[in-house]
């Protein structure tokens, strides 16, 4: 996270390898069910054996017996629509709420959110400067019209995806945070808006940072929620 | 540090059954801490060839056999761990082949071993007991000869003859960086015993056999899961980690190209894109996702590393480009930048793993009538009618509109992203269809929702954490 600060954000997971190193972030949507990039993952349909969701700690590196820590083995993936880049991951067993872990809220079906509003990025990844990407990070983001986003991409972004507004101090995701949520406040919840998947570059200073759009695919998250 | 099950091999969820009614096996013991307690018992006494470990009411029954004994079968059987001892199964020798209880009866000639109670045609001293382990027409090693396990031969003109059984070092040789070696070496360079994969002691490791099951991690046999230069393994020393064990290249002079299938990346090579996780790209991107330009394999800064391309010949390691040589979740290289030492290029496309769609639908596709009948990824749909593997919330019954005819993909739902059935894969419940939107369609628009949006027991967090966290620092 570039250009953010050490701070809470109870539905961002960590996704642990095999050998329990950290590589993509995510989003608790449910008890039993994670929202991350399909790009984090090699197939659809490969075993995830081995795989799991850390939540409850702000640490990289969680001491052993940390009390917050809760390790949830992956048993199942599902690739969302083709253009989704979206993967849902099913948990061995439901987590347990509390104050360090909490469910983010989804966005009403092809829901737009308003230009201007604040929203928050989160995760553990790459911080390019002085800052320990071994404790979560936040950053503060304004949302922009993707007309807006358009005129810097020349047309490229699409309605599936929607943009941040470029700072001259650059501020948003890194290695590391793909797959994270970019939550926005919206009638006293933080609603899970956006997802990072992997861009060309980190913030680079005055350009816009593009997120999947999750209203788009909320339809898809509600079946495979019900259904599985 | 050595742990008793060091000397046994594992067979997980399995039972050994002797078929013979009049054979039977000992009792179970209901008082034993765990499976090095029952080793324990089974490796001290001579008559104890193997046993049962019950995970989940910790008790053990003591065997007189292996799977190699005649009447025994092997039955799957959940909770159950079979372990025998690994000088009455293993097919290679480790030293001279002294310890050696393996079931071959035939000289490296070909000819016939003479049973070991025999005296004819080949007169000798050796009287079978459990201690020297002379069994049957055998192969064995009792008097420790240099050539390995021997027998008399029922050929009068050759008394006795080595058997020709290739020791564990010799047994399997390693291609590229032996990823895929798979033979019985349980020592280090340096003459260590390994630890044993499943145990976490006298060293902790994350290699637990259960989370690499395509990594073999049996017993305690030198392997290479993490992308090593070689195979190795946690030592029983609790003064040295791990150690690489000293094995037999395959062909190593012959150049890479030319070695054959068997060093190839065990993905198919990909230039533009990658499958998998990215094994076999061979491409030229070589910055990270973020765009910092990525290091030298060759070089050794500005960080160190053990990735020389010499050393990992098979894995491509040219110039700066991004690879995966190490298992890792995509290619990645050795960032320029001081300060971030490996980064992931995410930015390299991953290779389209959905079919080509073989027709359109308009819309969303509730009025696709067509006869596509498998998935985006070529799976075959289900019958609308059938029950297995899935059962359907939609059946021809419930939803007659939707015209939910033999196994054709539909929209009974009306999803918004397009014609969809139930997969002939039990492991996926549905799937979209080998289907794409037909060009004459206009997009639909994102529309706004009503203004007024409720939320429940979601997306409230206690921000006093982060207040105490400030207060701390």
């Amino acid at each position: 996270m570039v250009g953010g600060q050490p701070g809470n954000s109870p539905w961002t997971v960590s996704l642990r390898n095999r050998q329990s190193q950290h590589f993509c972030g995510g989003s608790l949507v449910k008890e039993q069910w994670v929202l991350t990039a399909r790009q984090c993952f090699s197939s659809c349909s490969e075993p995830l054996m081995g795989y799991e969701v850390w939540l409850g700690t702000l640490f990289q590196n969680p001491r052993p017996g940390e009390p917050d820590l809760q390790r949830v083995p992956v048993t199942k993936m599902v690739c969302g629509p083709s253009d989704s880049q979206l993967v849902l991951l099913k948990l061995e067993r439901s987590v347990t709420l509390n104050q360090r872990v909490a469910l983010i809220c989804l966005p009403p079906e092809r829901y737009v959110v308003p230009p201007g509003t604040k929203c928050e990025i989160a995760g553990w990844g790459e911080t390019k400067g002085p800052s320990d990407e071994t404790v979560l990070h936040v950053a503060s983001l304004n949302v922009i019209s993707n007309q807006e986003c358009n005129k810097k991409y020349q047309g490229q972004v699409q309605e599936s995806e929607m943009c941040t507004e470029g700072l001259l101090v650059p501020r948003g995701a890194c290695e590391g945070d793909y797959g994270g949520p970019l939550a926005c406040f919206t009638n006293d919840c933080w609603v899970l808006e956006g997802i990072i998947f992997p861009s060309r570059v980190c913030a680079r200073p005055l350009w816009p940072a593009i997120f999947k759009r999750v209203s788009v695919f909320v339809d898809w998250i509600h079946k495979i929620t019900h259904m599985e | 540090q050595r742990s008793p099950l060091n000397d046994f091999q594992l067979l997980q969820d399995t039972q050994l059954q002797n078929l013979l009614h009049a054979v039977v096996a000992g009792p179970w013991r209901e008082d034993v801490a765990d499976a090095e307690e029952c080793a324990r018992f089974c490796g001290s006494l001579l008559d104890c060839r193997a046993f049962h470990y019950n995970r989940s009411s910790h008790s053990c029954q003591l065997l007189p056999w292996t799977q190699n004994s005649s009447h025994t079968q092997l039955h799957y059987s959940k909770g159950c761990d079979l372990f025998q001892k690994k000088d009455y199964v293993r097919t290679c020798i480790m030293d001279n082949g002294v310890r050696y209880r393996g079931t071959v009866a035939m000289t490296e000639d070909g000819l016939p071993c003479q049973g070991w109670n025999y005296k004819f045609p080949n007169d000798h001293n050796y009287i079978p007991t459990l201690q020297n382990g002379l069994e049957e027409n055998f192969c064995r090693n009792p008097d420790g000869y240099l050539g390995g396990p021997w027998c008399y031969t029922t050929n009068r003109t050759v008394r006795f003859q080595s058997c020709g059984i290739k020791s564990c070092q010799d047994a399997a040789c390693i291609w590229c960086n032996g990823e895929d070696y798979r033979g019985a070496v349980d020592r280090t360079a340096s003459g260590r015993e390994c630890q044993r994969w499943d145990l976490q002691h006298p060293h902790s490791h994350p290699f637990q056999p259960d989370k690499f099951p395509d990594r073999g991690l049996d017993d305690n046999y030198c392997r290479n899961p993490d992308g090593s230069e070689r195979p190795w393994c946690y030592t029983t020393d609790p003064q040295l980690k791990r150690e690489f064990c000293d094995l037999p290249r395959c062909g190593s002079n012959l150049p890479w190209s030319i070695r054959g299938p068997e060093t190839q990346p065990r993905e198919a090579t990909t230039f533009n894109c990658f499958r998998g996780k990215g094994q076999g790209y061979r491409g030229t991107a070589n910055t990270t996702t973020a765009g910092v330009p990525c290091q030298r394999w060759d070089a050794q800064s500005p960080h160190q590393h053990h990735f020389a391309p010499e050393k990992y010949a098979c894995k491509d390691l040219q110039e700066n480009f991004c690879r995966n040589p190490d298992d890792s979740e995509a290619p990645w290289c050795f960032t320029s930048l001081p300060g971030i030492r490996m980064a992931f290029c995410y930015q390299i496309k991953r290779c389209t793993d959905e079919v080509p769609p073989e027709d359109c639908y308009h819309g969303t596709g509730e009025q696709y009538r067509g006869l596509v009948n498998k998935t985006r990824k070529g799976i075959p749909c289900q019958h609308w009618s059938a029950e297995t593997p899935h059962k359907p919330q939609f059946t021809p019954t419930s939803a007659p509109q939707a015209q939910l005819e033999e196994n054709f993909c539909r929209n009974p739902d009306g999803d918004n992203h397009g014609p969809w059935c139930y997969t002939t894969d039990p492991r996926t419940l549905f799937d979209y269809c080998a289907l794409r939107s037909c060009n004459d369609d206009q997009l639909p628009s994102i529309l706004n929702p009503p203004d007024q949006v409720q939320f429940v027991k979601c997306g409230k967090r206690v921000d006093r954490l982060d207040k105490q966290r400030s207060r701390m620092r």
